[in-house]
């Protein structure tokens, strides 16, 4: 479902050059539940930011579904992008003045066929799952860290994606809320649901079938291939 | 130096409050190392706003340095808060169009009688000291997550306060990383430097000398006062 072939990602800023991902290959099917471990620095949100069409690789193939997403127009992209992917980015990207009820249902505005009042309940539904229906009208700097990740984990989850890729979800968690997340992970990719979840913690990639670990953008080890 | 009475904090938002602490006391000595634990919205960041002088409380008094802070004038407890408190974010708070040296020595533009040659030695060595000298020039959505929470930590101690507080100062970086944060932390205590320190994460709060636990706005545990 998810293919890198030699993907290469260089950030330029004036005459510094910082060569984020190289030459990396990767491949997912449908079902994985990977998690990306690494030092801080080593490419893992540009590994994720790539992976979520939300970036393009300087050099290099990425296959979505077996579609080469480098030779795709914008919107088959985008479209392709929000049927598919769900999102958790690193530090939640939550609308400022938006409360936390709107932000959810946020992706379900672009998706086609949804009335009104089908938006508000999987919103609705969403925000519960993560225990927090009592908070849907505050915005986010009305909500604590993890409460704000939270809403994060609900909006990726709400359009009820195929992939889901999760940036460092439980960072701001005590271990009782991380547990709930990472439980609700494990359901998910139960019943069929492909997730790819970047984290420092051993304890969280302990929940994931599959482990790979990344050093200055490249693939050091991975739990699959060295069958261990 | 630091001393709690009953103090509440309740926000308010048209018609909902939220009661974020609750008739809460607590004392720390100078020399303190203190772990503040406590699930997702307990609490542990509305208690680290006020001790910082960011918030004021509802209700209660805040002493610092024996002096009430409730009662100080605005620039008295500027001056205050700048010369004895060192503060690390939850959410970093980088001052995003500015590189990451320039955000260091925030700090000393509000501090007299350093000069601007000064300035720059106390923030290079400061960004040493997180191993990120090499991304002096980079603002901060050009750099990961953990780099920008080790350029926060950064800027905190320049100033070289007296009291250092830390609002998840680990949540984005991996197990070595973190591990150099902490043994920073605990020489800068060992010199004789007060560290309060918010974590959800057990392996953090080992290196405290003391934890707390936060449930609903008010400690429910304290290993110092039951001298377990
Ligand atoms: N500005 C605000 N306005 C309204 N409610 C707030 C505000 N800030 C925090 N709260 C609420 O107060 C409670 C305590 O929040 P606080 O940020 O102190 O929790 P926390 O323990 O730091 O949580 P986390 O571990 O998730 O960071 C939460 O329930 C939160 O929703
Ligand atoms: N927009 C950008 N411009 C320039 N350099 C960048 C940019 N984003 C990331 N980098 C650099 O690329 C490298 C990889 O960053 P990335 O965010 O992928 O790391 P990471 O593994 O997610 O780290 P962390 O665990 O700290 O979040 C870092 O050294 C960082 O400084
Ligand atoms: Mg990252
Ligand atoms: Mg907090």
């Amino acid at each position: 479902i998810i293919r890198l072939e030699k993907v290469t990602k260089i950030y330029k800023m004036g005459d510094i050059e910082v060569k984020a991902l190289d030459e990396l290959d990767f491949t997912m099917e449908e079902g994985d539940f990977v998690a990306v471990m690494g030092a801080s620095g080593s490419g893992k949100s540009t590994l994720m930011n790539i992976l979520g069409c939300l970036d393009l690789p300087t050099e290099g193939e990425y296959f979505l579904d077996e579609k080469s997403v480098g030779k795709m127009k914008k919107d088959e992209l985008a479209r392709l992008r929000n049927a598919k992917l769900g999102f958790i980015f690193q530090n939640f990207n939550l609308l400022p003045r938006t409360t936390a009820l709107d932000n959810i249902e946020l992706p379900l505005l672009y998706a086609s066929g949804i009335t009104r009042r089908e938006r508000h309940e999987k919103a609705r539904n969403s925000l519960e799952l993560v225990s927090l229906s009592d908070r849907h009208k505050h915005h986010p700097n009305q909500l604590s860290g993890g409460q704000q990740q939270r809403v994060a984990i609900a909006r990726a989850l709400v359009t009820d994606p195929l992939v889901i890729l999760a940036d460092e979800p439980t960072g701001n968690l005590d271990t009782a809320t991380s547990k709930d997340i990472m439980n609700i992970f494990k359901s998910l990719n139960n019943s069929g649901k492909t997730i790819l979840l970047v984290t420092h913690e051993t304890d969280i990639a302990a929940y994931a079938k599959r482990k790979i670990l990344l050093r200055d953008g490249k693939i050091i080890q991975d739990t699959q291939s060295r069958k261990n």
